[in-house]
């Protein structure tokens, strides 16, 4: 079957969140919600690292704000020290 | 503004860089005035001085570089990351990494090559990112006009907190 192109944007934007938070908040790789067995989600701790250092909402979630600071052009260098 | 973790400097004030390569998109001519001109936004405030070496490893080493240029931080083409450096540190450390397929420029068309560098050359300082959006540490690209252009409080009281005042 067709994929619906909601869930089409929504895995786009679920890509574009992974890899932007693996590239400049050091959200390791094997982070992801579905390889862990508890605690917090690493994806929305880091979004609200993210969200707070650019002075956005700070609601854990990709919302338009976050995703437009994410598709701008930046500096390749992490805001965190690695 | 904001230190890099562990607080590394330069242990000289007199740096030496060096240009390995030039992008087709611009004059070198172009792309050399652009060095000069991000060196001396921070020497222009602090007491280093820049000199340019072209026969020898230099402190500061400035590359146009393609996608996976081995060290591990593989540009992603057009747009999306414009360029990397590294903090101040033996070998690689202070090189200037420049995302060969963004569209260079010397003025507002594509991305501003003079600006890029000038923030570059911050991390290559011992600066990290800051979180003040007129800064030009901050980490997205913003154009200002190169004649125009004055270093922003915020990046002058980070560099100067690692090096100190101009004495000039």
């Amino acid at each position: 079957l067709p994929v619906s192109p909601e869930a089409e944007d929504e895995r786009k934007t679920l890509q574009l969140v992974e890899s932007y938070l693996q590239n400049f908040y050091n959200l390791q790789k094997d982070q992801k919600p579905h390889l862990r067995t508890k605690g917090d989600n690493p994806i929305v701790e880091k979004l609200k690292e993210m969200q707070a250092f650019f002075g956005l909402q700070v609601t854990g979630k990709p919302d338009l704000d976050t995703l437009e600071i994410m598709k701008k052009s930046r500096c390749g260098v992490p805001d965190v020290g690695e | 503004y904001s230190l890099t973790p562990g607080n590394p400097k330069w242990k000289r004030n007199d740096l030496t860089y060096r240009i390995l390569n030039y992008t087709p998109k611009m004059r070198q001519a172009d792309v050399e005035k652009a060095v000069q001109k991000a060196l001396s936004v921070w020497s222009n405030v602090t007491p280093l001085t820049f000199k340019k070496v072209d026969d020898r490893e230099a402190d500061i080493m400035i590359s146009f570089a393609y996608r996976d240029h081995k060290d591990n931080s593989p540009f992603d083409g057009p747009n999306g990351q414009l360029a990397h450096a590294f903090q101040p540190g033996e070998g690689i450390g202070g090189d200037v990494h420049l995302d060969e397929e963004e569209d260079w420029s010397k003025d507002g068309r594509g991305y501003n090559l003079f600006i890029v560098l000038a923030h570059e050359l911050g991390h290559s300082l011992g600066l990290s990112h800051s979180n003040d959006p007129g800064a030009l540490m901050y980490p997205s690209y913003s154009y200002t006009a190169p004649n125009e252009f004055l270093l922003p409080q915020d990046d002058i009281d980070g560099i100067q907190a690692i090096y100190g005042q101009s004495s000039a």
